[in-house]
């Protein structure tokens, strides 16, 4: 498996007393191969795997640290360049009447990853709004309604209402009036390829003028992580990223494109189908994970 | 003059590259060079050939081959069974969220409109709003749901449809499952129970096309219930479709329609020429 050759790798570099070069040479290529499967950009690999070698040849090991151990803190010390913070936070609402919108591309874990959410705040002792505001996707307020109804999170939305800035709008009201701690609006699954329902999602942050931003990002995308970031990013101002499905086989290393795409912080992932598969983010677990 | 090793080494590295930029994932892309490596090490080239483009046709016929390999017609393999007298039934398996029960929708009213009489099985009795999804799209385009409730098992529902089907001669019958992550043993084994139980005559896997390597390591695990054939979603994201090549590869089985996007006659037979020539710089 390519974790056994990664270690394996690591084991041999351990025993070398000196800086091997071909040993570090090695190393660097099992690196790629580890990264490469975990869908970290391509192009971003590369770029990684050289600054990751230089380094490994040309700083001096620090007192008290095996070369195994210098080189895992440099690949992680690269990676952790991507991700905005290197400390697992637990980002709770910091305001009254906060509101995050969640965005994202069809299918990517937005209205679960809503009702996760919820739950995760209504733990925590936060009054929680859910607004419905996808007028799309049929079923999408009842799979939002269902998915809230065991823990009595309380979800504003119609099923008949066909314009979703009203729709948002007037829920966002709905939660603001009852003095909820967070409202969470839910939208329809769009790509950058359609412009009309990027528009629509720019007016519905106009209207609402939410204090976040969510990009709710797939763990299973590929190397088109970057540019489907961007597209978000250049619509509206992204605050910050979930990554869903990290309980597949998938390791998220799109996640790093995107993140660097938007500027945007990961702050949770999502572990499951269940309300309560959701946890904050762990840089240096995540790191581990795309290594293999 | 032949073709060294040498030589190919350098071509066949950028390939590779074009190829893992185009989602095709690792594995199946070094195979590919592998295997075009042993193909043409030695192989005689005309003195004024150009080494790239020598190899660039090859590429595009290994390409070719992998996508279409046991290509079939599925609407003949239906109407075989029609003028059997016999019902046809077709399980949609895949990942979550990669768009299986907006493809059956898709499906559904392809086979209305060539004159067939369908039934669907909401066999996703698990995830919050499936029913009413999927009843709502057969309610858009005229088809019938055979449903229970959440948390009625999968199999007892896709196998109502098919008597239900036989009874009312019905031509074809759709099944939904519910999203699963090929790591959920017991997720994996609850849709080899309904394959078992149902026994359709066709199994579809249903891939993103904006998925990574993980479509190689789904392909791998959904392959043990026997797949006939794939769809790829979501190409209308401008996806580079190189899952595309990774599925056919693993499961052996071609790629039988991309989704285009969300409305009803978004689906589309795939092309593998059109694929080759979006790969391949
Ligand atoms: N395995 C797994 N499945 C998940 C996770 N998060 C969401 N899902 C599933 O992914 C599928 C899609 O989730 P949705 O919440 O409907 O996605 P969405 O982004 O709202 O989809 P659209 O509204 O159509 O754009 C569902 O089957 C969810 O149960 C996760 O962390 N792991
Ligand atoms: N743009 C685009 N969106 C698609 C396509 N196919 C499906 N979708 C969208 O992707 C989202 C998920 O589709 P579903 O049909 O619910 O996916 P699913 O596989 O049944 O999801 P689960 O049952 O939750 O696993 C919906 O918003 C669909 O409209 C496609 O080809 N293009
Ligand atoms: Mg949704
Ligand atoms: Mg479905």
């Amino acid at each position: 498996s390519l974790s056994g050759a990664l270690s394996g790798a690591l084991r041999k570099l351990t025993k070398a007393g000196v800086v091997d070069e071909s040993l570090i040479k090695e190393l660097v290529k099992d690196i790629q191969k580890a990264l490469l499967l975990s869908d970290v950009n391509v192009k971003l690999v590369f770029e990684l795997s050289k600054n990751i070698e230089s380094r490994a040849m040309e700083e001096k090991l620090p007192k008290g640290v095996s070369r195994k151990e210098h080189i895992i803190k440099i690949v992680y010390e690269e990676l952790s360049k991507f991700m905005g913070s290197d400390t697992k936070k637990e980002h709770l609402p910091d305001k009254k009447g906060k509101v995050v919108l969640m965005i994202g591309i069809q299918g990517s874990g937005k209205t679960t990853t809503t009702g996760k959410l919820a739950r995760f705040y209504q733990k925590r002792g936060f009054k929680v709004g859910v607004v419905g505001a996808d007028t799309w996707r049929p079923g999408a307020f009842e799979q939002l309604k269902q998915f809230c109804a065991e823990n009595n999170i309380p979800v504003f939305g119609d099923p008949k209402e066909k314009d979703s800035i009203k729709l948002a709008r007037e829920g966002v009201k709905f939660f603001k009036e009852k003095v909820s701690d967070i409202i969470l609006v839910d939208t329809a699954g769009r790509h950058r390829e359609e412009k009309g329902l990027i528009d629509e999602m720019k007016e519905i942050s106009n209207t609402i003028n939410p204090d976040e931003v969510t990009l709710v990002i797939d763990g299973t995308i590929g190397q088109q992580a970057f540019v489907q970031a961007e597209g978000f990013a250049n619509a509206t101002n992204v605050g910050s990223i979930i990554v869903t499905k990290l309980d597949g086989s998938a390791k998220g290393g799109g996640a790093l494109s995107a993140a660097a795409a938007t500027g945007a912080p990961i702050k949770f992932i999502g572990t499951g189908e269940r309300i309560d598969s959701i946890e904050p983010f762990d840089p240096k677990r995540f790191v581990s994970r795309l290594l293999g | 003059k032949k073709i060294t090793e040498k030589d190919l080494d350098k071509i066949l590295e950028d390939f590779e590259l074009s190829l893992l930029e185009s989602d095709v994932s690792l594995k199946v892309s070094e195979k590919i060079v592998n295997e075009l490596k042993k193909k043409l090490t030695g192989e005689k080239i005309g003195l004024t050939s150009n080494k790239k483009d020598f190899v660039k046709i090859a590429v595009e016929e290994t390409l070719t081959e992998i996508l279409e390999f046991k290509k079939y017609d599925v609407f003949k393999e239906i109407e075989k069974k029609r003028k059997a007298g016999e019902i046809f039934s077709i399980a949609f398996v895949g990942f979550n969220g990669t768009g299986k029960t907006t493809s059956i929708a898709k499906f559904g009213k392809l086979l209305l409109d060539k004159g067939y009489k369908v039934v669907i099985a909401a066999s996703d009795t698990f995830r919050a709003g499936s029913i009413e999804q999927l009843s709502l799209h057969a309610e858009n385009i005229g088809i019938k749901v055979i449903k229970h409730n959440y948390g009625a098992d999968p199999a007892a529902v896709a196998f109502d449809a098919i008597s239900h089907a036989k009874a009312r001669g019905i031509d074809v019958v759709l099944i939904d499952t519910a999203g699963r992550s090929e790591m959920n043993r017991n997720l994996m084994d609850e849709m080899k129970k309904l394959v078992r139980v149902a026994n359709p005559d066709m199994k579809i896997f249903v891939g993103d096309s904006l998925a990574g390597n993980a479509v190689a390591e789904q392909a791998e695990k959904f392959s043990d219930i026997g797949l006939d054939g794939s769809i790829l979603t979501k190409v209308d994201a401008d996806s580079r479709g190189g899952a595309a090549l990774s599925i056919s590869y693993i499961t052996g089985k071609p790629i039988l329609f991309i989704g285009t996007g969300q409305g009803y006659d978004d689906l589309e037979p795939f092309d593998p020429k059109w694929l080759v020539e979006r790969i391949l710089p």
